[in-house]
């Protein structure tokens, strides 16, 4: 299993719909400070729910809708992540796994929306449906940026629950 | 579940040992603070990069935590794989010559699982079988290129 | 006490613009929360990097964060120079066309200030006048090579 | 005013006796990780009292003392500081002035005890000496290794209050 594809709109930096095609090997994200290598990173933390708003940089969801210089900014941002799930590592028919995340702004009010292969579901069903597959928020498959000394810098009961998570 | 602790916990500290050698010469191992109620106890990291003493975490260097914090991620990944892994600039500590090591694992593991790892260092990029290049356009909009092979 | 303040605040404001223009092309600021009664309330940082909208502090990327924090650091040492400067790999945030841009800051600096940059990036180093060499050699022993020419 | 010269004895990796001449301009510092370029700026904090034993990776005082694998280690460990002074930006009538700080082990305790061109001083007449000529704990002229964007994340009040100490 692996991820084919990451759909961006309005995501961030992310202005107009983007899609980044995947390979399952070894890739290097690059480009100039401030280009948005970081916010890949932080499409796939939100659209897995892997985090809180915080660790993406925004105090509030609606900060991860994309905000530009001129007039009319758009009202939601989405995240579409596709898999290959050809192994039926995932515990479903289909070949390709779709989630997605969108959060949309009514007024001062906001909500966001999850959804699995097209079907809308809730948080604890995906999460329930990734943490069969090996993708949890504890896990440590996404290091953020700054971060990869934080397991040397944690406490020692922190560092061994990490072990509990897997055990 | 102390049984499937102490499982998991001997699996990823083998494989901390062998893969902390691989990475810098040296010495290291997980140890539990206290061996007979483990989940009563933390747990600990020794590491003795190579051609030194034993010292305390903390005194270790930015660079030599950096290697040891990578082993354990790789430790754990060699025990139970994720289906993909997103690493961003986890090699900004890393001399040259350690960007090296950590990217030629990254490429042995890579024929199990995914990697994206953004970066800046050039023995990164450079071993990586794809590049995605990243820019900003006017008005603040970023795009990608499409994948290129390295 | 105000006098004090505001007199120093406008100098190192007036600095900061000119250095964050030049570091990052774009404009920025140092702003009070409360104008009245600077004491009273914090300050801080608003900044537009080139050909991008102003955005909150926090949403910056590392990179963008570390030319502000630098502009800040030189915009005082303009104001208030200090007998010397031990900059620990302060760039190890910045793309290769930032570090050489902040290395050419230092080296105009460098003119009416000692500086000291710890760093493993070859922008800084060929930048500089000097290098010193750090080793580690047997025993756990560190050792210096003399200053060359870089 | 610079520093013409650091002397470090058995100050954390440096175990032997180490002199590192220095110039008036742009020094690059550079070597393997874990070589020891991180422990000569902690020698500068440790001999010009600019912070805690906290700061330079070190539980307690004693940690900054060398240790080695074989056998006997040093008891003490001294870092000296040579400034040019030749444009009396200290106000002393040398031209070449010597701050030296040296902590030593006596069975389990320990004490550290300062000294100017020679004479043992205090800690207070230490800072003081050295505020006047532009170095003081607040000081923005050192920066630690990971701390570049530290003056980003702090709180506004704080950032405020560098240029309070300033003024
Ligand atoms: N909601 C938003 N709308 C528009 N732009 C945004 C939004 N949120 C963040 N940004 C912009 O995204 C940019 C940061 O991108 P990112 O952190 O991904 O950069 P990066 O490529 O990782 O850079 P670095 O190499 O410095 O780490 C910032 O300039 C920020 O202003
Ligand atoms: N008291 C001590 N005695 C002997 N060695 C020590 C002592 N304290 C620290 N060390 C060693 O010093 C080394 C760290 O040095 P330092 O942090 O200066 O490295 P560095 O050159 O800055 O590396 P990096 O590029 O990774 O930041 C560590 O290997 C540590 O074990
Ligand atoms: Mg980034
Ligand atoms: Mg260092």
């Amino acid at each position: 299993m692996h991820i084919k594809e990451i759909e961006l709109r309005n995501f961030k930096s992310f202005g107009r719909k983007v899609s980044i095609p995947l390979e399952n090997d070894f890739i290097a994200i690059t480009g100039p400070n401030g280009s948005g290598k970081s916010n890949i990173i932080d499409a796939l933390l939100f659209a897995l729910c892997l985090s809180s708003s915080r660790v993406m940089r925004a105090e509030r969801l609606p900060d991860l809708i994309y905000k530009g210089e001129n007039g009319k900014n758009p009202d939601f941002a989405q995240v579409t992540v596709r898999f290959d799930n050809s192994c039926h590592t995932m515990p479903v028919e289909e070949d390709v796994v779709e989630i997605s995340r969108k959060v949309k702004l009514t007024k001062d009010r906001y909500h966001s929306v999850y959804s699995f292969n097209g079907d809308t579901c809730s948080l604890s069903e995906l999460h329930d449906i990734l943490s069969r597959s090996g993708i949890t928020p504890e896990g440590y498959n996404v290091v953020m940026q700054g971060d990869v000394t934080r397991i040397i810098e944690m406490n020692p009961t922190d560092r061994r629950k990490i072990i509990d998570e897997i055990a | 579940k102390k049984e499937a602790f102490m499982t998991s916990f001997n699996a990823i500290n083998e494989n901390f040992k062998d893969i902390f050698n691989q990475l810098s010469g040296g010495e290291g191992g997980l140890i539990l603070e206290d061996e007979e109620d483990p989940l009563g106890g933390g747990m600990t990291i020794r590491a003795r990069p190579a051609r030194k003493s034993f010292h305390r975490l903390e005194a270790m260097s930015g660079g030599e935590k950096s290697l040891t914090a990578l082993a354990f991620i790789f430790a754990i990944q060699r025990f139970r794989p994720a289906p993909f892994y997103a690493l961003d600039e986890i090699d900004m500590f890393l001399d040259g010559a350690n960007v090296e090591k950590v990217a030629k694992l990254i490429n042995d593991v890579s024929q199990v699982a995914q990697f994206m790892v953004v970066s800046l260092r050039k023995p990164m990029i450079q071993e990586a079988r794809y590049i995605l290049g990243v820019t900003m356009q006017e008005n603040n909009i970023s795009s990608v290129t499409g994948l290129c092979l390295s």
